[in-house]
């Protein structure tokens, strides 16, 4: 992950006593390359980088130039990430959490996760089929839905997803939350993130949660302005962070949408769900 | 876009930068970029020098009947998809297909893919979602003697599991007991998007089974595929099969050219 690689990098000024601005520049130029290496988006990077720039200052010798390069760094990026926080509810009825994403990136079984997750803290929790397109996208969640002891409602008609029906039933609803699944779109399918503006405009939900999958590369930055452009994206949800050794596609999201990582998927099953904290949960990420 | 003369060190590191972000890795881009710059700098270079290193035309190895391919990949990069737009190939050259549903994992796995080829002129063959896909293998190649192509879809998972492994061994014993020759092709899918984390996962997945090539999906989507450099340098794993949609007919067969034009911009 990239706080290990970016640990080793530091090793090297644990016998310095003081930090020159030559070493800074040196150690910028060196993590530019950790960071590449570790899957950030190049465009991050360089962003990230300027930051560090104005950030770090020559160091006298009072801490420990290895230990102010990590606090500074570390600092950085964690904020960058974000944490879990509780989410938003509506004061006045069903909370509606949609979650968004590209084709494949984990979205269905995410819902049933996060479901599962809500339960567990006393949430009555619906897990709704919005995804009009996937062939048995709607039985692959009322599968997951059964297993995790979930209640399940389809809002697909006729190929489209019908909003008048969500909204019916988030009316008349006497469950705490409404997770809807909805269909994987590329960034650049126009029509599909025009459905996702019109989407969450008719709905007003409470959170759009986008999912991403943990082993994006370079591409990520450009995935997460698009659907920040396209809707009001409020969290991401990684998922498959347990096939990633690198974590830098979490970085690049969550610096180009603004908005923290809240979860993280770590395995196919229901329970591999867990709040997002940089510093311990954050290792599969982070490492 | 380079334009007509030399590169100047700017235009190099535009370059450098093009690739980097086309998901090629970190060596390779620099190599390509030191290659371009020793043999003169200018777009018809970059084109050229991408194409020297971009990996070569292999056919499928479909031409012996039966023709039994296994595609596997970590999850969500698009193999279910993929079976069916290759059921749909070759089943409309009028090849008899038999589609093995091999994923008996996943929820609605079966479902999904048995509902993709339902209007094909192929037989489906799948297992109840728990079984054991080894016996779904069995059956499929067992009842089906007189078929042409057989096209197994695995359950997709992370390419660092042994079980994975142990399952994608299990699969490959269990076509060798019909014939020596199966699988002809073990097809590793890649997802575009996940750009160099592809090329680590053909790393893993070497270890555990013969992977004969690669499919590239997504290719709809902005990602390059730079990856696949790599992959061919050091692996030896030629790309066949590129698929840019979610229709059945959004496959095609790799085309070096396709591919540097899209980089070379
Ligand atoms: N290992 C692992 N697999 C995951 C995780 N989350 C989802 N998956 C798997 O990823 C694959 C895709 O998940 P889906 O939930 O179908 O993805 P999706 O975004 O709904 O896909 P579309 O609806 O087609 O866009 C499935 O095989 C899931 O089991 C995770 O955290 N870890
Ligand atoms: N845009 C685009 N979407 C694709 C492409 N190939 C597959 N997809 C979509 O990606 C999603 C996942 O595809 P699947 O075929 O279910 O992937 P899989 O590898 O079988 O997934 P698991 O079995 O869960 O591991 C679906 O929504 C597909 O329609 C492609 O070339 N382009
Ligand atoms: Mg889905
Ligand atoms: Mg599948």
């Amino acid at each position: 992950g990239i706080a290990r690689r970016v640990q080793g990098l530091v090793s090297s000024f644990r016998s310095k006593g003081v930090l020159t601005q030559e070493d800074i520049n040196k150690f910028l130029s060196d993590l530019r390359w950790l960071l590449i290496e570790a899957d950030v988006s190049l465009i991050v990077v360089n962003d990230l980088l300027e930051r560090l720039r104005e950030k770090l200052k020559p160091q006298t010798g009072v801490v420990s130039p290895a230990d102010y390069l990590l606090k500074v760094v570390f600092g950085e990026i964690a904020q960058i990430l974000g944490s879990y926080r509780p989410l938003a509810t509506n004061a006045r009825g069903l909370s509606i959490y949609m979650l968004v994403g590209l084709q494949g990136s984990g979205k269905t079984t995410t819902a049933a996760k996060l479901g599962f997750f809500l339960k567990r803290k006393g949430k009555s929790v619906v897990l709704g089929a919005a995804d009009p397109y996937r062939p048995a996208g709607a039985e692959q969640l009322k599968v997951l839905a059964a297993e995790s002891g979930l209640y399940f409602e389809s809002f697909v008609d006729q190929g489209s997803v019908n909003v008048n029906r969500i909204k019916e039933f988030a009316k008349k609803s006497l469950h705490d939350v409404l997770l809807l699944d909805t269909a994987g779109r590329l960034h650049v399918e126009a029509d599909m993130l025009k459905e996702l503006t019109q989407l969450s405009q008719l709905l007003s939900p409470q959170e759009v949660l986008l999912v991403v999958d943990a082993m994006l590369g370079q591409e990520a930055a450009d995935i997460a302005r698009a659907f920040k452009d396209t809707a009001p994206v409020t969290g991401i949800i990684l998922s498959k962070a347990d096939g990633d050794e690198r974590g830098g596609a979490a970085l690049s999201v969550a610096y180009v949408s603004g908005v923290p990582v809240l979860f993280m998927g770590t395995g196919e099953h229901v329970s591999d769900f867990e709040p997002f904290v940089p510093d311990e949960t954050a290792a599969m990420i982070l490492g | 876009k380079v334009t007509g003369k030399a590169l100047t060190p700017e235009q190099e590191e535009e370059l450098l930068s093009r690739l980097i972000s086309a998901d090629f890795s970190l060596s390779k881009a620099r190599m390509l970029v030191e290659k371009i710059r020793n043999e003169g700098n200018s777009p018809d270079v970059v084109r050229k020098t991408l194409l020297e290193e971009a990996p070569p035309v292999e056919p499928l190895r479909d031409d012996s009947k039966p023709f039994v391919a296994f595609l596997v990949g970590v999850n969500g990069v698009g193999k279910t998809t993929t079976i069916a737009k290759m059921a749909h190939l070759y089943s409309s050259r009028g090849l008899r297909v038999v589609v093995v549903g091999a994923d008996t994992f996943r929820a609605a796995a079966q479902d999904q893919l048995s509902l993709l080829v339902e209007e094909l002129p192929v037989v489906y063959v799948g297992g109840e979602r728990g079984s054991d896909s080894g016996a779904v293998l069995f059956r499929a190649l067992e009842e089906n003697k007189d078929a042409d192509v057989f096209l197994v879809d695995t359950a997709g998972r992370i390419h660092t599991s042994k079980a994975l492994m142990d399952e994608l061994g299990k699969l490959i014993r269990v076509s060798k007991k019909f014939s020596a020759e199966y699988p002809q092709e073990v097809l590793l899918v890649l997802d575009s998007t996940q750009g160099l984390q592809g090329y680590r996962q053909a790393l893993s997945f070497v270890k555990g089974a013969p992977i004969t090539g690669l499919v590239l999906t997504k290719t709809d989507s902005t990602a390059k595929g730079g990856m696949i450099f790599s992959i061919w340098d050091e692996l030896r794993i030629p790309l066949k099969l590129v698929c840019f949609g979610q229709k059945l007919t959004d496959i095609d067969y790799y085309s070096p050219e396709k591919v540097v034009d899209s980089i070379a911009g």
